[in-house]
């Protein structure tokens, strides 16, 4: 998290805020209760109350309007900058102008969620600054986000209780959840949900993240998955690339989606059953995609189920326990790929390296030996 | 120079404005075409430091796709 520098926040707890007018893309009632719980998410964590005033000068005052509206930074039209709101000090201090140009949205995806912009511009209205934490409510850009299920993330929290401390009428016996973290690559502990290769690059992915790593540079990039496709699921099961269809599939449960680019192919998701697994596998621990043999072996609890690309049948005489396919792979397999003729299989905080041809173990790694601190 | 020859010139133009106005990358005042690459680089260092990009301090393919993304006007650095 970061502050405006200066000391730029409110001498006070108890704020007021108006709504000065309204978008024509969602009634009153919406607007008026995407504030409200947008609002809600900083005085739950802290100090900080909020009343409505209906008339006057609120230290926090609303606004919806289009291009220059008379303070210095004019809005550019759809998409670009949705909003912005300044630090508190006298006078706009506090205030946050959003961009009528935009197509707001209470709940949908077809527009950006009010509440989540608010929420985000109402931290700016209180002191906060960026956050270069992607998966934090003040990092810059917009990320559609699960709002039925939304808690503010602990960089925010931590930001927000930096400025005026934590909430004194927190009742004990109701703690509140404990809010999301951003999963660190460097941690020797962690435990990853799926590996998959995607056109020439390498993703990882954990809880609501994934890590981009190319092989050819050394930068490895962090995203929340709903930052590249927000119908995906968080927290998924496996995934794995078919080069074959230039896809990637990604595993939830009893259900398949495939990713297409950025896109989420039609028609998905689908269930486990259009791999011609049986009924009684309800989830799959890792998937891999051997490109020499066109097989997808499915790893489930200790078996592994082979089926065939091409044929689209599951092969005769699976599924068989995963140490007779790869001798010395005792423990439960998280995920698995394949990378230039060797295939990685994740356990626990392991990963065990395999010549895709012999199927013969090679070494024992960090789980995080493709993803450098 | 800070830009690939890839890149077209109404992307550059976006991205001046990105920076103009997220990391104080000044206006177009100065004329001296090597103060400017160098303090557009500069910037862009900036910008990709900040999203965990790769720091090459030239306008790539990367750096544009983040800037394009919808995302909040206040400016990243404090202006």
């Amino acid at each position: 998290y970061s502050v405006f520098p200066g000391n730029y926040k409110w001498k006070k707890h108890d704020l007021t805020y108006r709504i000065e007018n309204y978008t024509p893309d969602m009634s009153v009632a919406e607007v008026d209760d995407s504030i409200q719980r947008a609002l809600q998410v900083w005085a739950d964590v802290s100090p900080l109350r909020f009343t409505r005033i209906y008339s006057g000068v609120a230290d926090i005052m609303i606004s919806f309007a289009v291009g220059d509206h008379g303070d210095g930074y004019p809005f550019d039209g759809p998409n670009g900058f949705l909003a912005h709101a300044f630090p508190p000090f006298d006078g706009i201090g506090g205030d946050a102008h959003f961009d009528d140009d935009e197509t707001f949205a209470f709940k949908s995806y077809n527009g950006y969620n009010l509440f989540l912009v608010a929420a985000h511009e109402f931290g700016h209205s209180l002191g906060l600054e960026h956050s270069q934490d992607p998966g934090a409510l003040m990092y810059p850009n917009y990320v559609h986000r699960d709002v039925d299920t939304f808690s503010l993330p602990q960089d925010d929290v931590n930001g927000i209780q930096f400025l005026y401390g934590p909430n004194p009428d927190v009742n004990p016996d109701k703690p509140k959840p404990t809010p999301p973290t951003t999963p660190d690559r460097c941690d020797p502990k962690m435990v990853l949900d799926a590996v998959t290769m995607l056109r020439g690059e390498i993703m990882f992915f954990k809880s609501r993240f994934m890590w981009r790593s190319s092989p050819f540079s050394s930068t490895v990039e962090q995203h929340l998955i709903k930052s590249f496709w927000p119908q995906i699921p968080e927290n998924i099961d496996a995934a794995f690339e078919s080069p074959f269809d230039d896809k990637v599939y990604i595993f939830k449960g009893q259900k398949v989606w495939a990713i297409y680019g950025y896109d989420v192919a039609q028609g998905y998701p689908k269930s486990l059953s259009s791999f011609n697994l049986p009924n009684k596998v309800k989830k799959v621990d890792a998937v891999l995609y051997d490109e020499e043999t066109y097989k997808i072996l499915f790893f489930v609890n200790n078996k592994i189920y082979s089926y065939d690309e091409q044929t689209r049948r599951m092969d005769k005489g699976y599924p068989k326990p995963v140490e007779n396919v790869f001798l010395g792979m005792t423990g439960k397999v998280t995920a698995a790929f394949q990378f230039k003729g060797f295939n990685y299989l994740f356990s626990g905080s392991k990963m065990f390296e395999f010549s895709s041809y012999h199927k013969k173990l090679f070494r024992v790694l960090s789980n995080n030996y493709f993803l450098p601190c | 120079s800070p830009i690939l020859p890839s890149i077209d010139k109404e992307e550059i133009t976006m991205a001046e404005d990105y920076l103009n106005k997220l990391y104080a990358l000044p206006k177009k005042a100065s004329n001296e075409k090597l103060q400017r690459s160098s303090s557009m680089s500069m910037r862009l260092k900036e910008m990709q430091e900040f999203f965990g990009l790769k720091i090459t301090g030239t306008l790539n393919e990367e750096t544009l796709n983040v800037m394009k993304k919808p995302r909040c006007g206040v400016p990243d650095v404090a202006a």
